[in-house]
């Protein structure tokens, strides 16, 4: 049983310092056991590290840097044991521009093997998709349409969306 | 397998009429003023595939996710969520040759029905048959609006234990 | 103490209406005493209505939307008794463009009493500041420093900031 | 009143150097990428005005605040925030004909310090002078990152409390 875990651990470890590197580049990260003799009885501690910068807690890293850091480690155990479909609901609320766009390129490298459902507010991320659906109000009830790529001139949830 | 469409009838802001959503493979985005009813069409996921937390539906009782109305329209007497996965793949074996629609409808005395594929069947069931595809409405694989950072919270313990349920 | 209290709560709840039919144009809310006769027995609940949409529990309301009411109600609170100074971290994170744009209006119409600080990844936020600082990693250690308005081509957090 | 500057020094990411951010009145937009120190400059203000939740500012202990030095660079060994308060109209009487300048320092043993104008006091002292501006450390003048929305979800009594704390 420790074996199998060891196993998912490690494998799961090395995806998840790939994918943060992916989207902080320059940066490291990995998992770390608390009690690597019996890792049954001691927790999983997450250390990174942006690039440049020297380790601090988890704890102190900025709200996009922690996005990252959460997105990184579904990312490593997505490649693990894949799960059908995710459901990403505005996880780019935190990231600046070019944050967004690496994340958007995960999504886009990941869904060519899991289905991905992703609301955001963000253009950098939308332009990534396969599809894009519009939410509106209309009569005050919800209606949802297909958008093709070229009608998406304008940052989504903008000026756009409102004149629909 | 993937989720090729979502139907809402009654269901919050999807009013009391059939709203159909067809997914493809793949990246798919959703865009929309807030408000709009994004996150609702997740909620309408989770509910149809038997998430019990209505805190995280945003709703305090089953019956605050029928659609309560609007200045010019009635409200539902009940709210059903259908979710069709594809199963071309035949991973829903007893399913072959069909694609597997899971449905739960919950009415305005607050009694709730699952059905697998038009025949009503426990919660269950509709758990057992998800498993196989390795989907769970709890799962990990839901990252809901505000809670990616909390991810970064969890504690040592939990994260082992999550690792560990994974084997 | 009871007409003090009384006398707050209705001129809060005055404002709180009119900030919030300013961020959610054709809304309307107010803030309700559970007890009426006997204030200090029971709590404040609050009711907001989205233009056409009927009363949903507050708990219901999109993330964008339960932004518009605690900023209408932070609003409120200041025309009754100003802060001298307003920090705001990112609190447009949820918002789609005109809302932040409405948002950001009510904060200047606001910032001519008190001031604001406020930090934003939202382009149609910043372009309504008075001034604006730009803050970046320079040899893994923050540096501050001031953006003329001009220089604000790009949104900000974007390939500008990265280009610094 | 209104704050005109804030100085840092071996604060969090500012380094083991000074650090002056000036302000003016009116509406300030500080921009930057993720991780640059956009709200670290918050943590500071929070910090220098005597806000004792380390939570809030994201540090286990004092001596998290402390700039832990970079590839190239060596620790600090004490962080030190001074926020300097307008007093044109003499809202701090006592120290009229100059601004209120109040700094809090925590050296690596976690030892802390208030200054008053250069003259160390207590906690209580920088409170007092900070109650005649109607500024609390704790206030809701302070919208966190990622607090906005928490804000719906107070409990009916607490906000009933908050009303009456205002008068
Ligand atoms: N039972 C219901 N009947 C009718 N409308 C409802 C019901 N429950 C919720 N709503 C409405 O749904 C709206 C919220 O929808 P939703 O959370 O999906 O928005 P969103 O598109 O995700 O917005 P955001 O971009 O702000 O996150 C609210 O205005 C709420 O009043
Ligand atoms: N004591 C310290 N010494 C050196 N660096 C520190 C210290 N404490 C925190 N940091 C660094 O400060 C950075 C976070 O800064 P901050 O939270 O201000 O970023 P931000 O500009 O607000 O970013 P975001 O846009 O993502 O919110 C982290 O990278 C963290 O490692
Ligand atoms: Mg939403
Ligand atoms: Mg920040």
């Amino acid at each position: 049983k420790t074996r199998q875990f060891m196993r998912a651990f490690n494998e799961i470890n090395l995806h998840f310092s790939e994918v943060f590197t992916k989207l902080s580049p320059g940066g490291i990260s990995k998992m770390i056991l608390e009690n690597p003799a019996k890792p049954f009885e001691g927790g999983i501690v997450i250390e990174a590290r942006p690039r440049g910068k020297k380790i601090t807690s988890i704890e102190s890293l900025s709200g996009g840097e922690k996005t990252l850091v959460a997105l990184s480690f579904i990312f490593a155990v997505e490649h693990f044991q894949p799960s059908p479909f995710y459901v990403m609901d505005e996880i780019d609320a935190a990231l600046d521009g070019p944050n967004v766009h690496r994340v958007s390129m995960v999504i886009k490298e990941f869904a060519t093997s899991s289905q991905f459902i992703v609301i955001s507010h963000r253009e950098e991320n939308i332009v990534n998709a396969d599809k894009i659906y519009g939410v509106s109000m209309k009569d005050s009830i919800t209606d949802v349409f297909s958008i093709k790529m070229e009608e998406m001139e304008v940052a989504p949830g903008d000026k756009s969306m409102e004149d629909m | 397998t993937y989720i090729k469409e979502i139907i809402f009838k009654g269901f919050k802001s999807f009013g009391d009429q059939v709203v159909s959503v067809k997914l493809d493979k793949g990246f798919t985005a959703i865009i929309g003023p807030n408000g709009s009813g994004k996150s609702n069409i997740i909620d309408g996921l989770c509910f149809s595939l038997g998430r019990l937390s209505k805190k995280t539906m945003r709703a305090e009782n089953l019956k605050d996710l029928i659609f309560v109305g609007t200045k010019t329209k009635k409200p539902a007497s009940s709210a059903e969520v259908t979710v069709i996965f594809d199963n071309s793949q035949n991973l829903f074996p007893g399913f072959t040759g069909q694609d597997l629609m899971i449905s739960r409808e919950v009415n305005d005395k607050g009694k709730g029905t699952y059905r697998l594929n038009g025949t009503r069947c426990t919660r269950e069931e509709i758990l057992l048959k998800l498993a196989l595809a390795n989907v769970d409405p709890d799962g990990f694989n839901f990252i809901l609006q505000g809670k990616i950072v909390e991810l970064t919270h969890m504690s040592p313990e939990d994260r082992r234990i999550f690792i560990e349920e994974l084997v």
